[in-house]
């Protein structure tokens, strides 16, 4: 979808 | 091993059954705090993250840390099997290939066993940053459930928009646009009816209805559910239950 970000942009890979 | 007594199935069926849309497989981490669950969407755009805290069980025994890795349909396919009102006991081996449930109703005495295949699962795990949210709204769960579904039938996005006067969920579609706001007030007959909004400052953001529509699926956990905003940071949408909880994070839209 257009303008959607992801959720990984925000939360740290462990 | 794992022996884990619910009180009542219908917690976890109704764990299962709220997200198995939005997730087929994960795991279920087992360690002495309780049976914790992390994970994405297919997509990456929301996060599920389940806590069942061990004291929440009777009795709750785990000694050293199991990761059940457990496709959920077939995990529902099973639960379907127990009444909402029987004990439910989860056990497992140390190194499982399988998980053991036992159904036990007390009135029928009727013992149901099932045993459902694990697999491996390698599951990308996030660190979620404690988050000071400038706005945080309580709002009974059938409320908003109704909310997103209703606003779902014009668009695909909603804008949220909390400030000082009250919470404003907004939508823009081909047929026209619709909006409904929430002001703060107390029901003192039934505090689950209330609307609180705490807020530090204005917040205003924007979702896909989908996947708001979709975590609704957990309103029956709760009476309430709370929402967190900060500008430019996943919304968290919160349904607590007796030992633990149910969060969504979702990432917001931006521009048109």
């Amino acid at each position: 979808e257009q303008g959607q970000l992801e959720i990984v942009q925000f939360f740290k890979s462990l | 091993m794992l022996e884990a007594r619910l009180e009542q199935a219908q917690i976890l069926k109704k764990v299962v059954e709220a997200i198995k849309d939005l997730v087929q497989d994960c795991n279920f981490d087992c360690n002495d705090a309780g049976i914790q669950l992390q994970a994405m969407d297919n997509s990456h755009v929301a996060l599920v993250s389940m806590k069942l805290g061990s004291e929440g069980f009777s009795p709750y025994r785990c000694d050293r840390n199991i990761a059940l890795g457990i496709n959920l349909n077939s995990l529902m396919k099973v639960l379907r099997a127990a009444a909402n009102e029987d004990l439910l006991t989860l056990k497992a081996e140390d190194q499982p290939d399988s998980l053991n449930l036992l159904f036990e109703s007390s009135s029928q005495d009727r013992l149901s066993e099932y045993d459902i295949k694990l697999m491996d699962i390698d599951q990308e795990h996030l660190g979620i940053p404690d988050t000071e949210y400038a706005a945080t709204i309580t709002l009974p769960s059938a409320e908003f459930q109704r909310i997103c579904r209703d606003l779902s039938a014009l668009s695909e996005s909603v804008s949220i928009e909390a400030n000082k006067d009250g919470v404003k969920f907004a939508c823009s579609g081909d047929i026209g646009n619709g909006s409904v706001t929430l002001r703060p007030h107390t029901n003192v007959e039934d505090e689950d009816k209330s609307t609180k909004i705490e807020l530090t400052e204005p917040v205003n953001l924007t979702f896909s209805l989908k996947y708001l529509v979709n975590f609704c699926k957990a309103s029956s956990l709760s009476a309430t559910v709370r929402l967190c905003l900060s500008n430019e940071v996943p919304l968290l949408v919160e349904y607590q239950m007796g030992a633990g909880y149910l969060r969504f994070y979702l990432a917001p839209k931006i521009g048109d």
